[in-house]
């Protein structure tokens, strides 16, 4: 589902280049169940924005679903992001003028999907993960925990090929923790979601299949994730 | 040092009222080490903000070091911010336009404190918890955790007699989480620093002198972190 390869990622900050990824190779096969972990500053959050064509390596490719991204135009990109990926991220990003319910629905609503189904599908997972009756509140108006879980649930509302999320469950309670990993792996077995997050959560790393730890932008081990 | 006497807090939120606090009463001696659990919405965060003067409760009296909030002019309670109280935002609240060293600089520069020694001082902590070299980067240069660590090194270098910290922890791996408290713990130790911060981390939780767990609002448990 997702390839990267030989993948580096320079930034440049004032008169210093920094090697945030360097020499990254990665395959997630379709179906994938698979944790990222690593010290903070590592590279996971750029690698994950690479893998949703939300930024461009310096060197390597990144394939989605057989595409290599830099082949593909700005809107064939966009199309990719709003109907193959779903993206959860470290800081939320959700839009503050629109209500949880509002974001969370936003991609069936970019995909065309009628205003009374996909209001219906985003209460409903609303309320499935906690925030039910708060679908009309604005992100100023919600505890940071529930703000991840609106950015959640707009992510997996859409159903997409592959969901990449960063850091889900830095923001809540072990026990919503645990709920929201039932429900990714519950899509991920039902609807053979893949599914790509970073975490620093030992409990959240080891009920993943595989387990990819980073240091220092290089892959520094990447299978079980037994014994951590 | 803090005191909270039957708080209770309300937001609207629409046509309906939210209560986030119920009847608190909270009482952190000077030189406490003290830890805040509960479930994401139980009002970790709102109890921060009215104990930092950053909000007022609905209900019941705010003390800081024997002053009632309510009591205080709007610069009187600046002032108590700015020199008695650190705080560490859920989401750092970093000035954007700032780099990391002028953002953690910033209490000591509010407070007079000359270039020279509070450059200084602001290098050498941000080197501490390992930002060496990143001081000069913009708050959107840096990874999440990294982001956090400038919050927080903004929060402790003006040593304040009371540092609140929301979820201080939440977005570094659990070495640098472990480095974090062992900070924390030793401007408590040395300076009598008192700490009040929430968490979701039970390793956090258990390294506290005390610890007090949050449910819908009220107090659910105060007392030693043992068995958690
Ligand atoms: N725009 C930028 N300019 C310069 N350096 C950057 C930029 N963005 C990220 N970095 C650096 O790249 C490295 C990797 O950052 P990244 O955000 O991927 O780390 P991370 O593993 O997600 O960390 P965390 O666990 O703290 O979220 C870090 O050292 C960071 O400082
Ligand atoms: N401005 C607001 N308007 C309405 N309700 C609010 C507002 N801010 C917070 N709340 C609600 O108050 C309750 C307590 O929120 P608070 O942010 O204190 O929780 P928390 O314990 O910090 O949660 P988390 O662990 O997710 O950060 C939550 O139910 C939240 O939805
Ligand atoms: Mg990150
Ligand atoms: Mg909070």
């Amino acid at each position: 589902a997702l390839v990267l390869e030989n993948v580096s990622k320079n930034y440049v900050a004032g008169d210093v280049v920094v090697p945030a990824l360097s020499g990254v190779d990665l395959i997630i096969p379709a179906g994938g169940f698979v944790a990222m972990a690593g010290p903070s500053g590592s590279g996971k959050s750029t690698l994950l924005n690479l893998a949703g064509a939300l930024d461009v390596p310096t060197e390597g490719r990144v394939l989605v679903e057989g595409h290599d991204l830099s082949g593909l135009t700005t809107s064939e990109q966009a199309a990719l992001r709003r109907d193959r990926i779903g993206f959860v991220f470290q800081n939320y990003n959700l839009v503050p003028v629109l209500t949880a319910l509002e974001n969370a629905e936003y991609v069936l609503m970019l995909r065309g999907v009628g205003q009374k189904e996909r209001r219906e599908r985003a209460r409903a997972l609303l309320a499935e993960i906690g925030l039910g009756g708060m679908e009309n509140r604005f992100p100023r108006q919600l505890s940071g925990g529930q703000q991840q879980r609106v950015a959640i649930a707009r992510a997996i509302l859409a159903e997409p090929a592959i969901v990449l999320a960063d850091e889900p469950t830095a923001n809540v309670d072990s026990r919503t923790a645990s709920d929201l990993l039932a429900l990714m792996e519950k899509l991920h077995a039902d609807r053979g979601v893949t599914f790509l997050f970073s975490t620093h959560d030992l409990d959240v790393m080891r009920r993943a299949g595989r387990l990819v730890w980073l240091r220092d932008g290089r892959i520094f081990y990447d299978g079980k994730p037994d014994g951590f």
